[in-house]
């Protein structure tokens, strides 16, 4: 494990919080894409299967379990508790798109045709542009509440650092993922935007707005 | 093959 990848998951740790947090601290689900949790649940699901008949360590084992039921947790809370109908209304991207595109790709590109690898490859796709709808929603309302702003962040941030993780450990390991560096890569590019109002608004004390 | 990869990362 090196520093990269460490930083990567308590990133990724840390947006869940401040998700679960924002949610039942204001008591409201405003301005966060039902969608884009939704997606991610099917992303963690897919992709993290193999938990219940592949042993990689006690680390790996944990972190699984808690992204399948947290994101669970978030659709529970995003339905059933704090549901209103004005955010419904807001949150249109049309996700059938990244459903059939990462299935199509990830037949393509499978390293091996067996359900799990297809699976994992569709994860991995999916996982790239499921923050789309969240992203549109922003686009559309043009401003955000700042724990919002954080949660995409971290959340951004979390697969920015497992950049550098590749590279380290290509270079420790001769390990290369072909699938998840590209689509790491791919996904980190599409938060670039949004990476960049950040800096200049947020980090600055400033409210989240799109020009 | 170097994309025979054990998917050790999350």
């Amino acid at each position: 494990m090196n520093v990269f990848r460490i930083a990567g998951d308590i990133s990724h740790l840390a947006s869940i919080f401040i998700l679960i947090h924002q949610i039942t601290i204001t008591k409201s689900v405003q301005g966060i894409s039902f969608k884009t949790q939704l997606l991610y649940s099917i992303v963690f699901i897919t992709r993290y299967l193999d938990v219940t008949f592949r042993w990689v360590s006690l680390y790996i084992f944990a972190m699984k379990l808690f992204f399948i039921a947290s994101s669970l947790y978030i659709i529970f809370l995003m339905r059933n508790r704090f549901r209103t109908s004005e955010v419904t209304k807001l949150d249109t991207f049309p996700i059938v798109y990244l459903l059939a595109g990462s299935g199509v790709l990830a037949l393509i590109f499978t390293y091996d045709y067996s359900i799990t690898e297809v699976l994992w490859a569709f994860s991995l796709f999916l996982e790239s542009v499921a923050i789309l709808p969240q992203l549109f929603m922003l686009q559309r309302t043009g401003q955000a509440k700042t724990l919002t702003t954080h949660y995409i962040f971290a959340l951004g941030l979390y697969r920015a650092l497992y950049i550098p993780n590749w590279f380290y450990r290509y270079f420790a390991e001769g390990r290369f993922d072909t699938l998840a560096v590209f689509t790491g890569i791919v996904q980190t590019l599409i938060y670039s935007d949004f990476f960049w109002v950040y800096y200049n608004r947020v980090m600055k004390g400033l409210n989240f707005e799109l020009p | 093959d170097a994309n025979n990869v054990i998917h050790d990362e999350l």
